[in-house]
């Protein structure tokens, strides 16, 4: 068990007051197998071991800190560099578009979202822009059905970026509308160019790209691509009720230039919460 | 010269690092370059062979030997089980599972198989509709019950109505379910007692990493797999889940999953992954 072996080498640290090269490397290599196993991109995890390495040879050991608490606050700083700000959602009328990968939770997410800000007083609405996977419709509108989101979609009509156009027309008196859309991925040119056009038309405020806590290191090239196609303002982080850890998750903010929102916990409406810093990164470093 | 463990460990830390950027989970990368190093210590080092050389062979023999298929392929498993064939698709959330079942509906039924559907997922909103949707267009007929039914009784349906026809094969849809949820993994050993399926299939995605070999693990324990639909590889992912899955369960890798079309179902073959692999 990671998270065991970790705290071991930790506990070993405790009874030093300052940190030898052999000690901080031991440290190190645990640090970089805990990212590792959590799916924290190769050269993040080589670049971000080597600044924690760096510092904790380097830096003085506070007066009353031990050396384990003094690489546990480097660990902890160098990870909220990356990770440490939470997206501002503002309470207001506002556009918000849900874009990723196939799977990633995108139509779950979509209900979640709305569902939240409902809850906050604001006039929701949904419209749904897969027009491509068999039954999204009936997956999103069931969903809106039960909860009592007010839902816009149109069944037979294939063509995504009408859709959206009739939407915002037909759901003008909506505050908050928000746009689920069809998954894709970086290799698939035609669905990136729709993606581009329904972020045309919607001018959204919110482009969150909805992330599996299990991605692996395809994360990177993935965000990359999203953020360079219609720039993402926020990351949504899926499925993290299982046991991933969502280290992929420090890729698509560092790529996106924006930072984490919200987190799903499970499959029901309630399963969104918004984002936390610190209980997320104690979870990636076990 | 013999090969000595300082001489390995640059080339083998390079090749721990290809591994994981190649997405091959940490403990199946740690595992595998254990037994090549364990392999090579010792070895006399021939006059001129660059190291690394001999340790890329070494690893590309034990990755072989992680992923190849010594038993049957699922067409020949198709073929010489009796009939109704009952295939139970099973994973976490997303993966690609219904969709996976309309592909290998799409295959048998080029083959020459009849084929009936089994809407074995009663739980997440637009799951009848989205494996009716496929149905329709395949031309095969769809056994379902309400939303919220029993899953193991939809099943159960679907092979009394194989029998009674005469049909080859019945294909089981199931819910997507967190390795981790006890009463839904319980609710899946439910299904595969009542319904004793011929072939448990796996279905992960490419795309996954380190969590892969957690779940794969899981689920093998949980029920049993005879082996895995890997998906989403044409997202350009790099295979290394496959290695992952194969070492963990020591079962095969039938088919990749490589697009959302009835005809992106390839057959898993041991040379085209270590090409992808190794370059
Ligand atoms: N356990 C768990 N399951 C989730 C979570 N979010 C979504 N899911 C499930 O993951 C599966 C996929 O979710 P969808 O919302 O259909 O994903 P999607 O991104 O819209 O999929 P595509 O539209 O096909 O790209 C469904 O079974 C969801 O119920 C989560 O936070 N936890
Ligand atoms: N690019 C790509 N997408 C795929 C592949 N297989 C499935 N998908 C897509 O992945 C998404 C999820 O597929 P589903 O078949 O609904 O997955 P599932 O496992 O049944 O999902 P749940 O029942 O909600 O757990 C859909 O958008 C599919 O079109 C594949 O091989 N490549
Ligand atoms: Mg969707
Ligand atoms: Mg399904």
């Amino acid at each position: 068990n990671l998270g065991n072996s970790l705290k071991e080498t930790f506990n070993k640290l405790a009874r030093l007051n300052k940190i030898d090269k052999k000690i901080a490397e031991e440290i190190i290599k645990d640090v970089q197998r805990a990212l590792l196993q959590a799916d924290v991109n190769v050269k993040l995890v080589m670049k971000l071991s080597e600044n924690i390495k760096k510092r904790a040879l380097k830096e003085e050991v506070l007066e009353g800190f031990d050396a384990k608490e003094h690489i546990s606050k480097i660990i902890y700083e160098e990870f909220s560099n990356i990770l440490g700000k939470v997206t501002e959602i503002e309470l207001k009328r506002q556009n918000i578009m849900m874009v990723g990968l196939q799977g990633s939770g995108k139509t779950t997410s979509t209900a979640k979202l709305a569902k939240y800000f409902q809850r906050k007083g604001l006039k929701t609405c949904v419209i749904c822009a897969d027009t491509f996977r068999p039954g999204a419709y009936d997956q999103l509108s069931q969903l809106c059905k039960v909860h009592s989101i007010p839902f816009y979609g149109e069944k037979g009509n294939e063509n995504a970026v009408d859709v959206v156009k009739n939407g915002l027309n037909e759901m003008k008196e909506y505050e908050v509308k928000i746009v689920d859309t069809a998954g894709r991925h970086a290799l698939e040119d035609d669905l990136i160019q729709e993606m581009k056009e329904i972020n045309a038309v919607l001018k959204p405020d919110h482009k969150f790209l909805v992330l599996d806590a299990a991605i692996g290191q395809e994360a990177e090239v993935q965000s990359r691509k999203f953020s360079e196609a219609i720039g993402i303002t926020g990351v949504i982080i899926t499925k993290l009720d299982g046991t991933a850890k969502g280290g992929g998750a420090l890729s698509a903010v560092s790529e996106t230039g924006s930072s984490i929102a919200f987190i799903g916990v499970g499959e029901r409406i309630d399963d969104l919460e918004k984002f936390d810093p610190d209980s997320f990164i104690s979870k990636l470093v076990g | 010269s013999i090969l000595n463990e300082k001489d390995l460990e640059e080339p083998l830390w390079n090749l721990e690092l290809a591994l994981m950027e190649g997405n091959v989970a940490l403990l199946v990368v740690e595992a595998i370059v254990s037994s090549v190093k364990s392999n090579l210590i010792g070895r006399k080092k021939k006059l001129l062979a660059h190291t690394d050389e001999i340790v890329e062979d070494v690893l590309y023999e034990s990755i072989k030997n992680v992923i190849k298929n010594d038993g049957l392929s699922f067409d020949e498993i198709i073929e010489k089980s009796d009939k109704p064939v009952v295939i139970l698709f099973v994973g976490v959330n997303g993966t690609g599972k219904t969709t996976t079942i309309a592909k290998v509906a799409k295959r048998l039924k080029d083959k020459g198989y009849s084929v009936v559907l089994a809407s074995g997922d009663t739980y997440r909103t637009g799951a009848l509709e989205q494996l009716e949707i496929h149905g329709e267009r395949l031309g095969l007929k769809v056994i379902k019950h309400q939303y919220g039914s029993d899953p193991s009784a939809v099943i159960y349906d679907a092979i009394e109505h194989a029998k009674a026809r005469g049909i080859d094969v019945v294909l089981a849809d199931t819910a997507g379910r967190m390795h981790t949820n006890s009463n839904l993994m319980r609710e899946l050993q439910k299904i595969k007692r009542i319904n004793s399926p011929d072939l448990t299939i796996f279905v992960d995605e490419a795309i996954a990493g380190n969590d892969a070999l957690e779940r794969a693990k899981l689920f093998d324990e949980a029920i049993g797999l005879d082996g895995t639909i890997l998906t989403k590889l044409d997202t350009d992912a790099k295979g290394g889940t496959a290695i992952s899955i194969s070492y963990i369960t020591g079962k095969p890798i039938f088919f990749f999953g490589t697009g959302q079309s009835y005809d992106d179902l390839i057959i898993f073959q041991e040379d085209w992954l270590l090409n992808k692999i190794f370059g």
